[in-house]
């Protein structure tokens, strides 16, 4: 039964003209992380990569294709843990970095904390020559789109991004 | 909100999880991702999981760590996941959705939402599936 990778691109209300890029996203996502377990590689390293790779696919809100704030601005938060030692690494609130899983990652191997949050985490990702990235390059039309029709005042953000139960 | 679990060949077990949160959230609003045993939890004794939705009702119920409790009191994947969600619903009117693994490689993709996608690889399949109740396969080219 083993190795393993399940992976998942986000619960909530995906528009029908979106929900194809979606599957085939995650389907790419899965097929990069497993490549690394059947060639013997960690369960760590092939859980960084599928999000990595979702993270770079701008039709998840995470990296790029992030959600705005209400400034219209985009902050990301990670975490990875290691079941064997239960070691655990998470950034919160962190900006302009194109992959914020692997600073997480950086955080559980690189310090004793756990989680380091907003210009912490700027700071930490430039100690470990993680590049920074324009914000402009995280958002997407779609992501602005929402934004602008959520700053209604009669807007539902949550239920628009949740949708109701399924 | 994205994530992944995994079990590797040696049996060890792990999880991750990114996003960018809620639509519109104030400035500096941290949600459910970051916050061990909320956003994810892995420990190679009991299963790992990656939760994602509404952050704030995850953060109140520990949806991931409660999960692996299920498991712990003999649940399977499924049911442990879908006890979590369930719980979140009608505790806290949360909906959600889980990827959820355990040692023996045992694995569920739940969601209380209208949707989510996820695809998971085991052995030579590809699974995957969007709306509730799809589950659909693929071959995987071994290397």
């Amino acid at each position: 039964m083993l190795p393993v990778l399940v992976v998942h691109g986000g619960a909530g209300h995906i528009p029908k003209e979106r929900s194809e890029k979606s599957t085939a996203g995650v389907c790419s996502a899965v097929r990069a992380g497993y490549a690394i377990l059947q060639g013997g590689g960690s369960s760590m390293d092939a859980v960084v990569e599928a999000v990595s790779e979702l993270e770079n696919n701008p039709s998840f809100n995470a990296g790029c294709g992030s959600v705005l704030n209400v400034k219209g601005e985009v902050e990301m938060d990670a975490i990875v843990m290691d079941g064997k030692t239960l070691g655990s690494g998470a950034v919160s609130a962190v900006r302009c970095i194109a992959n914020p899983v692997q600073l997480a990652r950086l955080v559980m191997d690189k310090t004793s904390h756990a989680c380091l949050t907003a210009e912490g985490a700027t700071q930490f990702a430039s100690a470990m020559g993680v590049p920074t990235v324009p914000q402009e390059s995280l958002i997407t039309e779609y992501s602005r789109m929402r934004w602008k029709k959520n700053l209604a005042p009669d807007a539902n953000p949550v239920e628009c991004q949740m949708g109701k139960m399924g | 909100t994205v994530g992944a679990v995994a079990v590797d060949s040696d049996g060890n077990i792990a999880c991750a999880t990114s996003t960018g949160g809620m639509l519109n959230k104030m400035e500096g609003r941290v949600g459910d991702t970051p916050c061990i045993g909320c956003g994810g939890y892995a420990d190679n004794k009991i299963g790992a999981v990656s939760t994602t939705g509404h952050g704030e009702a995850i953060m109140k119920v520990t949806l991931a760590r409660l999960i692996l409790f299920h498991m712990e009191q003999g649940q399977s994947v499924e049911a442990a996941s879908d006890l979590g969600l369930a719980y979140m619903k009608s505790r806290v009117d949360g909906l959600g959705g889980v990827v959820t693994v355990d040692p023996q490689g045992h694995w569920a993709a739940r969601f209380s939402s209208p949707q989510m996608s996820w695809g998971a690889a085991q052995k030579d399949t590809l699974h995957y599936g969007l709306y509730t109740g799809e589950h659909f396969t693929q071959r995987i080219d071994l290397p």
